[in-house]
């Protein structure tokens, strides 16, 4: 059959719904071994993290696609959820190897690092599900265009220089991703580097001043012909 | 992933990006 898209949109759907189906709404017996081991255990703030956010992302939610579609809001961050769960788990057996190290302390009660990882998870559902009613309905009756990339960055008040840090990470943990998706994600992260990481609140700036210290150099502006 | 450009340097992962050890 030849790929359309709203045949590629229901490709998307269907797999990204397939990953998810067998997934937990809470964190595995794998993920909670892993917070066990963490001089801090991160469950209770894990747990109540992703409770206050899914507040918050309801109700943008409903305020964005209307009051009636409130329930389908709920159904995209039980999928979200999932997917922030699992790419955890993910993540941490490859850091696990690629460190040696068993104790995730510092990362796992890291609010930032959670904050930006269920983002990037709530933007690949959303996004998978706005492909799909733009590709089967128009643009003119998409329902979901307003929550198009940065809308979650935005509700979730994060930084966006942060959720870039956690893409490719993302990307590598998840095999299952559909090309579409990680064309989507790579998108975001253009985005990103070419105008949001670069907004005066930005965490970027920071970063620049404290390398510029490390290296010696002072905080003086480059000459214009860089 | 064979299209997506990859940024972070080999033997590099999340834990350096959040400034753990």
């Amino acid at each position: 059959l030849p790929q359309t898209p709203v045949r590629t949109a229901m490709n998307t759907i269907q797999q990204l719904v397939m990953i998810l189906n067998s997934a937990s709404d809470k964190p595995s017996d794998n993920l909670i071994s892993y917070f066990n081991n963490c001089t801090v255990n991160p469950t209770h703030d894990i747990v109540e993290r992703v409770e206050n956010l899914g507040r918050i992302f309801k109700e943008k939610f409903a305020e964005a696609v209307g009051q009636r579609c409130a329930e389908i809001g709920s159904q995209r961050y039980r999928l979200g959820v999932r997917l922030y769960y699992r790419v955890m788990e993910s993540i941490l057996k490859s850091e696990e190897k690629r460190l040696s190290i068993h104790n995730f302390s510092k990362l796992l009660n890291n609010n930032t690092f959670h904050a930006s990882l269920l983002a990037c998870a709530l933007e690949v559902v959303v996004a998978t599900y706005g492909t799909s009613t733009n590709a089967s309905q128009g643009d003119a009756m998409n329902m979901e265009t307003n929550l198009s990339f940065p809308w979650i960055i935005n509700i979730l008040d994060l930084k966006a220089f942060d959720l870039y840090k956690v893409i490719e990470s993302f990307i590598k943990a998840e095999p299952s991703l559909t090309r579409e998706m990680i064309k989507h994600l790579e998108c975001c992260e253009h985005q990103i580097m070419e105008s949001l990481a670069w907004q005066s609140d930005s965490p970027l700036f920071e970063l620049i001043k404290q390398s510029k210290e490390r290296d010696g150099q002072p905080d003086e502006p480059e000459p214009p012909s860089y | 992933t064979q299209d997506y450009h990859f940024g972070l340097e080999e033997g590099e992962g999340i834990s350096e990006l959040f400034d753990c050890d």
